[in-house]
């Protein structure tokens, strides 16, 4: 009952009275908070482009702004020899485990979401933010299908003069396997790698925002003709997923990239657990 | 075989654009999940021959109960019958990556206590840690498990495996209720 927090030797992790989860690193002055947020999808009749619904195909909410959800629930803290875990309960569909892990360098996020409440009419889209003290000067990278990692500048394009309308999904792209930004002044490297294919995006220097769930309501007519509205046992689905928040210094940039690289593919394609009950077999040697 | 047969057709409607991005219509992904269901479940006797025919040293014939190797395809919320059944379990990890993994592994079960051996047969260390509520009350879980153990598995080696003996450890009072 007097943990307050959980650390190891690189990071003191803690929620503050927000429900945020705090992650202070020890040797650096390095500052992340993560948080839950949402976005309200756009509604319309698909008669033009401005009248674009969010759905399958299309994120587009509603307005350039985020919802943040408000903190009804609690966290406990669960301390061992091998892993510490906070178990944070955001509210009746958002939920979370941090956790770190004997003799491992990142901090693990299992974010557990949904169903997702459709009760006020609304399609809401939910995401994670790591939001760091470190300054990217709008700039962040993404991978490309789990290959090299692309250079994102916000509200830029390479070749063309941008003027974004809607500065949210403009600055969007696909991340199947990493996402990471970079401060030049303080020489350290941020990134979150993800279990599956989602899309993020930095839209303040020093962020990382993944999207985690989706639930709409109505269709973005690019041809399923039919809202992204799954449901299982008479409800929305719940989605569960990891993240692993990693921290390297940019000198040793060989090293991060190998070392983040050893971790996606673990994410990725971590061992297959195969079980056998033993029904007529006392003890192990037999077994074997 | 024709059960792996299934398992490569499936894998091949799976190839189309709808399933890889998830813009399929709902009643199309009910289906792709019903055919990936079947035919992972019709294909599990093969992997769990081929684990044995590398596990093996004599060209054992898999009819022996206790040489099945069955997959638990809910993990993801957090259930196994066979871990939340079974007083005593082997877990064989299976390494897909062509290098050697040191990984951390959490079973779900409902006992208070356990012990794992390694192939050595030397205890290894472990903990238990509770499953969240918000998973314990998932729509749909039906499970008994309430907590995961966890473990080390230590340098499973490339396209290899590893086993551990999972046993629950019984207290006084519940050896007593036995007896």
């Amino acid at each position: 009952d007097s943990d307050k927090s959980i650390s190891s030797d690189l990071y003191d992790i803690s929620v503050d009275e927000a429900g945020q989860v705090v992650v202070q690193w020890k040797k650096e002055n390095i500052k992340v908070v993560q948080s839950f947020h949402y976005y309200i999808g756009a509604v319309g009749d698909n008669s033009n482009a401005e009248k674009r619904a969010s759905g399958a195909y299309i994120f587009r909410p509603n307005e350039s702004a985020i919802h943040n959800f408000i903190y009804s629930g609690y966290h406990e803290i669960f301390k061992g020899p091998l892993v510490q875990e906070i178990h944070l309960t955001v509210n009746d569909h958002v939920s979370l485990v941090v956790r770190i892990l004997d003799n491992e360098e990142q901090v693990e996020f299992e974010w557990l979401a949904g169903p997702i409440p459709i009760d006020d009419k609304k399609g809401k889209e939910i995401v994670i933010r790591y939001s760091s003290n470190l300054q990217s000067a709008g700039t962040f990278y993404t991978d490309s299908n789990g290959r090299e990692m692309l250079k994102r500048k916000r509200n830029y394009r390479p070749t063309w003069n941008l003027n974004l309308q809607e500065p949210i999904a403009g600055n969007y792209y696909p991340v199947t396997a990493k996402i990471s930004l970079e401060d030049r002044d303080k020489g350290y490297k941020l990134s979150v790698l993800n279990d599956r294919a989602q899309g993020g995006s930095s839209l303040t220097d020093g962020e990382l925002e993944l999207m985690i769930h989706r639930r709409l309501l109505v269709d973005d007519a690019f041809g399923v003709e039919e809202a992204l509205n799954e449901q299982a046992f008479g409800t929305g689905l719940v989605a569960r997923g990891i993240h692993y928040l990693v921290g390297g210094n940019l000198n040793n940039l060989d090293t991060i990239a190998l070392a983040e690289k050893s971790m996606a593919l673990k994410l990725s394609l971590r061992p297959w657990a195969l079980f056998t009950p033993l029904n007529n077999t006392d003890n192990f040697i037999n077994w074997k | 075989s024709d059960d792996l047969q299934h398992l490569r057709e499936v894998m091949g409607v799976m190839q189309h654009h709808d399933a890889v991005t998830g813009t399929e219509k709902q009643h199309v992904a009910e289906d792709y999940a019903r055919l990936l269901h079947e035919s992972i479940v019709k294909s599990s006797d093969i992997i769990s021959d081929a684990i044995l025919k590398i596990a093996s040293k004599n060209n054992t014939s898999n009819t022996y109960e206790d040489t099945k190797f069955y997959s638990c395809l809910l993990l993801n919320t957090s259930t196994c019958t066979v871990s939340e059944d079974s007083k005593k379990f082997v877990v064989t990890l299976y390494n897909p990556q062509s290098n050697p993994v040191s990984s951390y592994i959490r079973i779900p079960v409902n006992g208070k206590s356990y012990i794992v051996n390694d192939h050595t047969g030397a205890e290894i260390l472990t903990q238990l840690v509770p499953i969240p509520l918000a998973v314990v009350q998932l729509p749909g879980r039906k499970s008994i498990a309430t907590r995961e153990l966890v473990f080390r598995a230590l340098n499973i080696s490339a396209f290899g495996y590893q086993s551990y003996f999972v046993s629950e450890k019984l207290s006084d009072d519940d050896e007593v209720n036995i007896a």
